[in-house]
């Protein structure tokens, strides 16, 4: 289950609190995976008492959008540390979309690699298994099929550590690399955190999600959880 | 074996102080819900008297949602958000797939909350842990009793500190996020974050 909090001295009017909180969510919480499970009781809350001596912020306040991406950027760091806490992860993985046709289709591509127990565990055992990703994106349910192009797809693994080289092509053009430098792979795959960056030149949309590895401790953790 | 190892999470993620909104407390115990006597129950409330606080939410959008869910969605439709002060949290038992019996204890731990902040539907409440048993209300309702008449309430990192310890389920470390802001007049603001998950994490909320 998740669970969180933001809360705040600042004044804001509960309309625009809720709007506020709905953006927040739908780019960070809302994109996260440990294992593709949604509880029964997943809740993100926001309190606003209005300690701070300003006028209350309402949606057309000068301030709002600068509020708005501020909690955004915050609730992205705390739904980020629940992925980092992934039951027995060991691996934090950002998938990244970017030039979709639309925002829709790029998100459920991203969930749907974020999801994928094949990938996951092809992360976990540092394997450059590109067969996989493309296998999810392949079965992804898209709202356009003009979104994905099997001519355009792009795959790489890319490396968060500001190592050079820190991209690793696996698909170019819808083409898969075949002889893939299997010790830079290794090297790559071997980081705690890394990024899946799929580009799909099909437009200008982009979205991000967040995953983690799945080990042999998830299993172990979750067989007995009730008892 | 080459891929796995051990990482310490808790000192990696876990800050060793933090900036927290002017205007709350919050408190902690444990109730005896969680099997091994850890810290399993948490309120947050907000002591600030100059305006009106507000609150909101989004929430599971499993079909068989939870007590707790389905009483503080109609806490905010009933007050629109406004007026909100306290979010009682309890870990251990997610109170869901309960029927009218979960129902009820999850405004009971509202009424109690309510009643010692002498308001009215200001309360929100949450809960997580093992789906389809009952709340062990002695206990929670005990524990919500002592944090308000022991007046165990703080407002310093470790008050918050334990808060997200509190709302851990298979939690490595407890999730606490703090930053100040600067608006354009230059004033400040404060933001202060917690969370928990670890496992049934694919949330799609609205």
């Amino acid at each position: 289950t998740l669970l969180g909090y933001i809360i705040t001295d600042l004044p804001i009017e509960s309309k625009a609190l809720q709007q506020m909180l709905r953006y927040a969510t739908n780019r960070s919480f809302n994109c996260i995976s440990v294992d593709g499970d949604m509880s029964t009781n997943d809740t993100i809350s926001m309190i606003a008492n209005g300690a701070i001596d300003i006028p209350e912020i309402t949606i057309s306040s000068a301030e709002y959008q600068q509020i708005q991406s501020q909690v955004t950027a915050f609730a992205q760091q705390l739904a980020q540390l629940v992925v980092r806490d992934g039951e027995g992860s060991t691996k934090f993985v950002t998938i990244n979309v970017n030039n979709s046709l639309n925002f829709e289709d790029a998100n459920k591509i991203a969930k749907t690699i974020s999801n994928s127990m094949l990938v996951k565990t092809a992360l976990y055992g540092q394997d450059a298994n590109w067969g996989r990703i493309l296998c999810a994106i392949g079965y992804t349910e898209l709202t356009d099929l003009k979104s994905l192009d099997i001519n355009k797809i792009n795959v790489s693994f890319v490396a968060t550590d500001n190592s050079e080289p820190n991209e690793l092509k696996l698909i170019v053009n819808g083409v898969p690399q075949l002889d893939i430098d299997e010790t830079f792979a290794s090297k790559l795959l071997s980081l705690d955190d890394l990024e899946i960056s799929i580009n799909l030149g099909t437009g200008k949309e982009t979205a991000k999600f967040w995953t983690c590895d799945l080990s042999h401790e998830y299993v172990t953790i979750n067989g007995d959880y009730r008892s | 074996n080459n891929a796995s190892k051990v990482i310490d999470k808790y000192s990696l993620y876990v800050p060793k102080d933090g900036v927290f909104p002017k205007g709350f407390q919050v408190a902690s115990t444990a109730t005896g819900v969680k099997k091994n006597g850890s810290l399993d129950l948490g309120i947050i409330k907000n002591i600030n008297t100059s305006r009106p606080s507000n609150a909101a939410a989004v929430f599971t959008t499993n079909k068989f949602k939870a007590a707790p869910v389905l009483v503080s969605k109609k806490v905010l439709e009933v007050t629109s958000g406004k007026g909100i002060n306290a979010i009682v949290i309890n870990s251990g038992c997610a109170n869901a797939v309960t029927g009218d019996v979960g129902l009820k204890d999850a405004n009971e731990m509202i009424n109690l909350v309510n009643e010692n902040m002498k308001n009215k539907d200001s309360t929100l409440v949450m809960s997580t842990g093992v789906i389809g048993q009952r709340l062990q209300m002695d206990k929670i309702s005990k524990g919500i009793k002592d944090i308000f008449s022991q007046d165990k309430f703080g407002d310093d990192f470790n008050s918050w500190l334990n808060v997200a310890k509190s709302i851990c389920t298979t939690d490595t470390f407890p999730k606490i996020v703090s930053s100040k802001f600067k608006l354009p007049d230059g004033k400040e603001y404060t933001l202060t974050g917690m969370a928990k998950g670890a496992g049934m994490i694919c949330p799609n909320m609205a």
